[in-house]
Order: structure tokens, then C-alpha cells, then sequence
């Protein structure tokens, strides 16, 4: 839905923890 | 104070603490107030940002030190802005946005190029029709041949600094940018423009560093690479 939020907060959690770089 | 009140604020010209307060004070509405206010505050608000942005980078000044604040406190405004749906659409809709950020990208204001690299390492890899990171890369080209350096030559400036959290970051962004190249080739040429321009001394002394948050993301890059070579 349009409300959605804590998309940054989430991004920035899944690089520094280096799960937005598994490989899928 | 209604996202309206803080519009007429920033049409105001304020210049130096009144406007780190009035930037201040938005950034804590922007955080805690519903998606509605924000997109209340909308494209008008955010394009009045970027173009105060843009004002306080031209300033021929020699950092002045309230400038640099306000820069510094509007970075965090667009991050509070894009943490929504909406927010985040208005920003990657705006020509000005990527550019901006990349702008922002100052090895001798390693605060704020913290949470500039880490913005742009979070647009690089976010799902979108448009190939964002190619959109981040070639903002970074285009400044440094605005400023006739080499693209990564800020990146490396941020990994040699003594800024723990800064060699971090700039290791996130390039990881972002290498990660999302579909392309083996791609990958392999970014990762030899880094290494060659020097990146790989600057990583065995890294590796030295016991920070928990740089050991991700030179496992990340490492861990890549191989994975790399091993397709070729």
C-alpha cells in the first residue's frame, strides 16, 4: 500500500548487516 | 506546525541558525508525523529542499561552518522524506535528487558524506524498473567530470580517511553499485577501475581495522569478487 513505511530504515538495516548483497 | 507552515518557511530566504532550526524542527515533523503530512509536505517541499541544497553546495565560502550544518541537516530531511512510498517516489522522480546526493559526496564533511553514501548505497538497491544504481553511477560520473577527477576518486578519498564509519559507508556504496550490475563484465570493470585507482592497498590496511560493520562489507566484496572470478 501507499503508506508504507520505514523503506530506508530497512534498506539501510539489510546493507549494513550485508543481507541486501545475498545473491539470489 | 503544519507541513504548509514549513513550506512558507523555506520560500522565507532564512539564512543561518534560523534555518538549521526551521531544518531541524522539519526533520523531527518529517520522522513522527503519518505518511499524510508528508505528502502534504510533497513535491513542493521537497523540491524547495533540493534547491536550498543546491544554493548552500554553490557557495563559494570556504566551508562555512553553518552551511555546511544546513546541508548536512537537509540530507537528513530527504532520508526521513524518502523513508515512505510516496516520499521516496517524489525524490527518484526529481532530476535533481541522485545528482544532489552524489553533491553531497565530501570526504571533508565525513558526517554528512556518511549518510549521503549510505542513501545513495539504499537507492542503488532498491527494486525499480529503472536500473537505479546505473542512475547513481552515472551521477557520479558526471560530477567528476564536472570536476575533472576521477568517478571514484570521492570514494577512495572517504576509505583513506581516519573515519571509521565513512570507510564503512563508501564500502556499502560500492558494494551497492557492483552488486546490482547484471552483467559479469560490468561488475569485473568496476572492481578493476577501484582496485587500479587503489582501492587494493587501501583494503589490506582496512582489514587491520577491528569494526564490525567494515568486516561485513569487506566480506561482501570479497565473497562477490571470488564468486565473480569463479564465472569467469
Amino acid at each position: 500500500d501507499g503508506d508504507e513505511t520505514g523503506i530506508m530504515d530497512g534498506l539501510l538495516e539489510a546493507l549494513q548487516s550485508g543481507a541486501a548483497f545475498k545473491r539470489k | 506546525k503544519s507541513a504548509f507552515m514549513y513550506i512558507q518557511d523555506l520560500k522565507s530566504d532564512n539564512r543561518g541558525t534560523p534555518l538549521l532550526s526551521c531544518l531541524e524542527s522539519l526533520r523531527v515533523s518529517l520522522n513522527n508525523n503519518p505518511v499524510s503530512w508528508v505528502q502534504n509536505f510533497g513535491n513542493e517541499g521537497l523540491a524547495l529542499l533540493l534547491s536550498l541544497l543546491k544554493r548552500l553546495q554553490e557557495e563559494k565560502d570556504e566551508y562555512p561552518p553553518m552551511g555546511v550544518k544546513c546541508q548536512h541537516e537537509i540530507i537528513r530531511c530527504l532520508k526521513a522524506f524518502m523513508n515512505n512510498k510516496h516520499g521516496l517516489k517524489s525524490m527518484l522522480e526529481s532530476d535533481e535528487g541522485i545528482p544532489l546526493l552524489v553533491r553531497a559526496i565530501n570526504p571533508g564533511v565525513p558526517h554528512m558524506m556518511v549518510d549521503a553514501v549510505k542513501l545513495l548505497s539504499a537507492i542503488s538497491i532498491l527494486e525499480h524498473p529503472e536500473s537505479l544504481h546505473e542512475r547513481v553511477l552515472e551521477a557520479l560520473t558526471e560530477e567528476a567530470e564536472r570536476r575533472d577527477i576521477e568517478r571514484f576518486q570521492p570514494l577512495l578519498a572517504g576509505m583513506n580517511s581516519h573515519n571509521i564509519p565513512l570507510k564503512a559507508g563508501c564500502m556499502q556504496l560500492i558494494n551497492a553499485l557492483i552488486s546490482r550490475g547484471e552483467e559479469l563484465d560490468f561488475r569485473i570493470h568496476i572492481r578493476s577501475e577501484l582496485l587500479r585507482l587503489g582501492l587494493r592497498d587501501m583494503l589490506k590496511e582496512v582489514q587491520q581495522i577491528e569494526n564490525e560493520e567494515l568486516k561485513v562489507q569487506l566480506l561482501v566484496f570479497h565473497e562477490q569478487a571470488e564468486d565473480d572470478s569463479e564465472d569467469l
